[in-house]
């Protein structure tokens, strides 16, 4: 039955609900979403469809800023681990942030950690030679650890500002991967106690409903304090990314709009909720 | 679990003779919602539940199962019948070589089965060469010749100068003179909405006339995987799917949808990061229908 009268009616919101399930928000957040808006909706005495549809920018809106934290950069240097699954495209969110921080006149080492996966280390030299930056790697089959101390020593020996560690591609659901990466980040922790500053969970934003699993389970092993969602120059909408930051409680930070150096922006949360209405 | 689920609306609606289209109405919901979970798309949703609703209205409640199961039977088969069906054979030329060509989005893992292709069919006795045609991502040629190594597969490549249909008909030539009997090409992974990569795309088809175009999708792919492979496949006639990382959790919806909407079968399962025997399996619908289900 038509709760509302005029133009504002069940098939309004089951065409709201429809965009967002097709965005990748997800049934459940969607539900939430939905459920909000229409108690506000109800509380205001709105009736226009565009109204309501304006509420529920808002509270996605919300959704992103309730985790909003400000970047700091206290310590020298700062120090960034970056995971994620297979392909999310951490590596290539590595050269886009040494090259913004470069940029800024900050000096910046990387740290060649993925010793496991065919020419992963060239992959990350090749980035460090384009952008203008060291890199510490031992090549295939070399301990993570060993790379990651040798370059936090290169880090503090030259001076740098930011010391940004790539790692393996890893399917959360691998126990044994996840424990890898509790000890490497425990190996950086013993290193330097406040380390790593930054641990960003790269999020392909293609991700279905998988991507919550994935926070999860990378926060708990590493405890993420911000993610990056990739590939956002491609039609899928990054829709994961609401019920990302209500499971994990943390902010989005970065974008990745393209494959070079240069595509990279700061997240903002109203331009990723109009860009989903668009 | 959908059967759990299933079984509470039956619980609430009592034991009779028959599914009545309330019933199943009331369990389709909760069918609808296990799949939306599972990330098949909304419109294959519809459509699948459309189909399922109409089978199940009516139907005499089996004296061996109870109406949860019932229901749950009749969307197992069709989900099953839908996936399409198991071990399709890659093709196999009667004029050598047979052109393999594998395309995709980004870091689907069209390089890693590039590689595990070519050792399944080098078991087969087959003799496959490897062509790096990926001449933008930094690497990418490396790590198509560092997995070529690894299992003793020839890799042709040209370094990054070269245009990938150039280099593709040249490998083609070279394969050949070798009498490798199997072309595989490894493409670079690019957004179904890039014309100028889409294009190269097509002109690589032009050149080396493929047997088989394999769309190569990532099991976690939520929603978008519709618009993808209808894409790929419009503008490359695809004639196979490899459906990759399922040695993950992701519930792989994106398979039905990216089936239905293509009516391409899907040939392979990618379960694991290395070249080695067990990590490409030959498609069975069965290995995906639980998962999917939840
Ligand atoms: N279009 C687009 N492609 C991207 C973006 N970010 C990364 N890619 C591409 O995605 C692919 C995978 O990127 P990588 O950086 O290798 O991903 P990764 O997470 O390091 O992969 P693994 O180390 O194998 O787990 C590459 O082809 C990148 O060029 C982006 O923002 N947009
Ligand atoms: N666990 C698992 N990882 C996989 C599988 N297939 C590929 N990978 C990993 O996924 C990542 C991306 O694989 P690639 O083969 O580089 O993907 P791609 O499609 O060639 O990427 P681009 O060339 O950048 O488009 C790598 O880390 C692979 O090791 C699989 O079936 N299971
Ligand atoms: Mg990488
Ligand atoms: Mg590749």
């Amino acid at each position: 039955a038509a709760l509302f009268g005029g133009a504002l009616n069940a098939q309004v919101w089951d065409d709201l609900e429809d965009l967002l399930v097709q965005a990748d928000v997800g049934v459940n957040t969607t539900t939430e979403l939905v459920k909000r808006v229409k108690e506000r909706v109800r509380r205001a005495g709105v009736k226009e469809p565009a109204e309501a549809q304006q509420m529920l920018h808002e509270e996605m809106v919300k959704i992103l800023m309730d985790q909003d934290v400000p970047l700091s950069q206290t310590t020298k240097p700062h120090v960034v681990l970056v995971v994620g699954v297979n392909g999310a495209g951490k590596t290539t969110l590595i050269a886009k942030l040494a090259h913004r921080y470069l940029d800024k006149n900050q000096k910046v080492v990387l740290a060649a950690g993925d010793t496991f996966r065919a020419a992963a280390s060239e992959q990350l030299e090749t980035w460090g030679a384009r952008v203008g930056v060291p890199v510490v790697s031992r090549g295939q089959g070399g301990d993570p650890g060993a790379v990651v101390y040798d370059a936090m020593d290169v880090a503090t020996s030259t001076d740098c500002d930011v010391v940004i560690i790539d790692t393996a591609g890893r399917l959360h659901a691998k126990v044994n991967l996840m424990q890898e990466l509790t000890k490497l980040r425990n190996i950086i922790r013993r290193k330097m106690p406040d380390a790593p500053h930054e641990v960003i969970l790269v999020i392909d934003a293609t991700t279905g409903q998988n991507g919550v699993l994935q926070a999860k389970a990378f926060a708990a092993a590493s405890d993420v304090t911000a993610v990056a969602i990739t590939k956002m120059d491609g039609t899928a909408k990054g829709g994961i990314a609401f019920a990302i930051a209500q499971e994990i409680q943390r902010p989005v930070r970065y974008v990745g709009t393209g494959e070079k150096m240069t595509d990279l922006a700061l997240f903002d949360a109203t331009t990723f909720v109009d860009a989903l209405f668009a | 679990s959908l059967s759990d689920r299933l079984q509470a609306v039956f619980k609430k609606l009592g034991g009779k003779g028959r599914l009545s289209e309330e019933d199943v109405r009331e369990a389709m919901k909760q069918v609808r919602l296990a799949l939306l979970e599972a990330d098949v798309n909304l419109q294959v949703v519809r459509e699948f539940v459309a189909k399922v609703t109409e089978r199940a209205v009516g139907e005499e409640v089996s004296r061996s199962l109870t109406p949860s199961q019932q229901v749950i039977k009749i969307v197992r088969d069709e989900l099953v019948s839908l996936l399409g069906e198991a071990e399709v054979p890659l093709a196999d030329a009667t004029l050598p070589p047979t052109v393999i060509m594998l395309v995709g989005l980004q870091g689907a893992g069209k390089t890693t089965h590039a590689a595990k292709l070519a050792l399944h069919l080098r078991k087969k006795g087959k003799r496959p060469l490897l062509v790096a045609a990926d001449v933008y991502r930094p690497a990418a040629i490396a790590q198509l010749e560092s997995l070529g190594k690894q299992v003793n597969i020839p890799v042709y490549s040209e370094g990054t100068t070269a245009k990938p249909p150039e280099i593709v008909a040249r490998a083609l030539a070279h394969a050949r003179a070798e009498h490798c009997n199997y072309v595989i090409i490894d493409t670079a992974g690019r957004l179904q909405v890039d014309e100028v990569l889409m294009t190269e795309l097509a002109d690589i088809v032009t050149v080396a006339q493929p047997h088989e175009r394999l769309l190569v999708v990532d099991a976690m792919i939520g929603q978008e995987a519709v618009r993808v492979a209808d894409e790929f496949n419009k503008r490359v006639a695809l004639s196979g799917i490899i459906f990759t990382k399922i040695d993950g959790d992701a519930r792989g919806g994106a398979a039905l949808s990216v089936r239905s909407v293509t009516g391409v079968p899907i040939k392979f399962l990618g379960t694991g990061e290395k070249i080695e025997v067990g990590t490409l399996e030959v498609f069975h619908p069965e290995r995906l229908v639980s998962r999917i289900l939840g």
